[in-house]
């Protein structure tokens, strides 16, 4: 699905 | 990495640098309130479980999030030094700091509970820190409509920190149509952000950039 955690962020 | 992701990582690098340098030069504590430091402790501790998975995704990230982690541990430490070293300006503080945090820590975990991506320990407590983070300024700007004054500095370390979850926000939507990727819960969360800090961002125009356009030639 499109909606998901993005982990690179801060 | 897009303008808008580097931007706001450097505004909210940079609202750090200017709150330590604020109260090492002047050496007063003076208008910050040690609850709202507190709730980004919390924040960080919280959001960065990940470091101990040893699964890093870039140098950058970590040491970004080492430094978050480190830094707001160092400001609260500064501020609970200033007990003795300014026992008056810290008596001033914790009476000026009355926003009742039991109130957001309550519905910031409910939310975390109930809006999640993955009913995990980590994953919980990533939510609660992004659903946190939108609302620990609060105490501070909460200080700031009391005593009415505020210091210059104090003013720009809140703007600062306010810019970066908004430039975030724009870094979002970059994504979404480069990668096709969108995390809802960080959008809400941000765009939650954004609003609390809307007021004060109205203010900072009318006071701070207003005057100084006046002010040139």
């Amino acid at each position: 699905s499109k909606n998901k955690r993005v982990h690179d962020e801060l | 990495m897009n303008p808008f992701r580097i931007l706001g990582d450097l505004s909210h690098l940079a609202s750090i640098l200017v709150l330590i340098f604020n109260i090492k030069s002047t050496n007063t504590i003076e208008g910050i309130s040690i609850k709202t430091q507190v709730l980004y402790v919390l924040v960080f501790l919280t959001r960065y479980l990940d470091l101990f998975s040893f699964r890093l995704v870039s140098f950058y990230n970590t040491i970004m999030k080492l430094f978050f982690i480190s830094s707001s541990i160092y400001v609260v430490v500064l501020l609970q030094r200033s007990k003795t070293t300014q026992a008056v300006a810290y008596k001033t503080m914790l009476l000026t700091d009355t926003f009742k945090v039991q109130y957001i820590l309550l519905g910031t975990l409910i939310a975390a509970f109930v809006i999640n991506h993955k009913f995990t320990f980590v994953e919980i407590a990533w939510s609660f820190s992004v659903w946190l983070e939108s609302v620990a300024i609060l105490p501070q700007l909460f200080m700031l409509s009391k005593s009415g004054k505020s210091k210059s500095l104090t003013v720009h370390y809140i703007f600062a920190l306010g810019l970066y979850r908004t430039l975030y926000i724009p870094n979002w939507i970059w994504r979404y149509h480069t990668e096709g990727v969108i995390d809802k819960i960080a959008l809400a969360a941000g765009i939650i952000q954004t609003l609390v800090y809307s007021d004060f961002f109205y203010l900072y125009y009318k006071k701070v950039i207003k005057r100084s356009a006046l002010n040139l030639p």
